[in-house]
């Protein structure tokens, strides 16, 4: 995957981090200190479909070759998260209880086209 | 979209940056409270000090894994529950010290003690032994009577364990379920309590109880 740098354009990954304290939630949300709520962003013209990331090698550049060339066969590719991993919570509930909770696919981890 | 771009999806024009993170910061808080299934964010009334919450855990999990390995045999139905009260006041005068431990009100109706341990820290501990006290309210008037009375030797700074078990028990049949624990500390022994609020040594009390289970009447 490819992380999104100042002036990306392509498909990318956006890091965002949460602060719980700077939304006001450190009094209920024991750990951790924040979420990494990363995002997809960018384009995916023709020659990115179907590649998660950009997989530099010799089977990536004759693909691209093919798309290019069969451009009729156009197809909307969008830019969407290809791997994810769970965030861990330790909270308070409203009964005062402390409860740990894995909330699977939170955290994106790196981003591809369709 | 990068900035002052257009949207390929919607066509809009970016929003500003600031629209963007207010907007994410939104979409943060829906999705966490969505899927921890909260209509909305819970009210904690007097949360301890973080530092002072995860210290007391990471005793409690140490102490849980010595406990399930010498007690083989507790219960495994999941009825027991573990109560943890981080201190909630504390007073010292010249020589003594008074620590206040609440415990909520449904818990203590709802459940039976089956152990408790008071957990204090030491960091610089002196040879003689301290008295601890183990305060409750007298029936008959405001003032306190003393429960029981133990000599505790604190051999080096970190963590000491005083079984508590009795009087939490005995507590949780009163009215106000708040456990006072009056510590009688010579000269040159420093104070267990927190020097201030990012300390993470505060004392804290962990009970094993086990939830009541509900009076069944079998009719004929």
């Amino acid at each position: 995957g490819v992380d999104c740098g100042a002036d990306s354009r392509m498909c990318c990954r956006q890091e965002f981090f949460v602060d719980f304290k700077e939304i006001g939630w450190e009094d209920w949300i024991i750990q951790p200190e924040g979420y990494h709520m990363n995002y997809c962003a960018g384009l995916c013209p023709l020659h990115m479909a179907g590649i998660p990331g950009l997989a530099a090698s010799f089977h990536t550049a004759v693909l691209n070759r093919i798309k290019v060339a069969s451009a009729a066969a156009a197809v909307d590719s969008c830019c969407v998260p290809t791997q994810r991993r769970p965030l861990s919570l330790l909270y308070y509930d409203r009964d005062s209880n402390i409860i740990k909770t894995d909330i699977p696919d939170m955290i994106v981890d790196s981003c591809g086209c369709t | 979209a990068a900035k002052g771009a257009w949207c390929p999806a919607c066509g809009a024009a970016a929003p500003a940056p600031g629209t963007q993170r207010d907007a994410l910061l939104a979409l943060a808080k829906q999705s966490i409270l969505a899927k921890l299934r909260l209509p909305a964010r819970p009210g904690v009334p007097q949360p301890p000090s973080r530092g002072a919450l995860l210290t007391a855990l990471r005793r409690m999990r140490a102490q849980r894994s010595d406990t399930a390995a010498a007690t083989p045999g507790m219960l495994r139905d999941g009825r027991l529950l573990t109560l943890l009260s981080v201190l909630c006041a504390g007073f010292s005068s010249s020589h003594r010290v008074h620590l206040h431990f609440r415990f909520s009100q449904e818990v203590t109706g709802s459940t039976e003690i089956l152990q408790a341990t008071l957990y204090l820290f030491w960091a610089a501990p002196g040879a003689q032994p301290i008295t601890v006290r183990l305060l409750q309210p007298d029936p008959a008037g405001s003032n306190m009577t003393v429960a029981s009375e133990t000599q505790l030797e604190v051999q080096r700074s970190g963590w000491t364990t005083l079984d508590v078990g009795a009087a939490v028990r005995s507590l949780f049949r009163q009215e106000t379920p708040r456990l006072t624990v009056e510590l009688e500390v010579p000269e040159d022994w420093g104070s267990p309590l927190p020097s201030d609020h990012s300390d993470s040594h505060w004392p804290f009390v962990v009970a094993q109880a086990q939830a009541r289970t509900p009076h069944r009447v079998h009719r004929r």
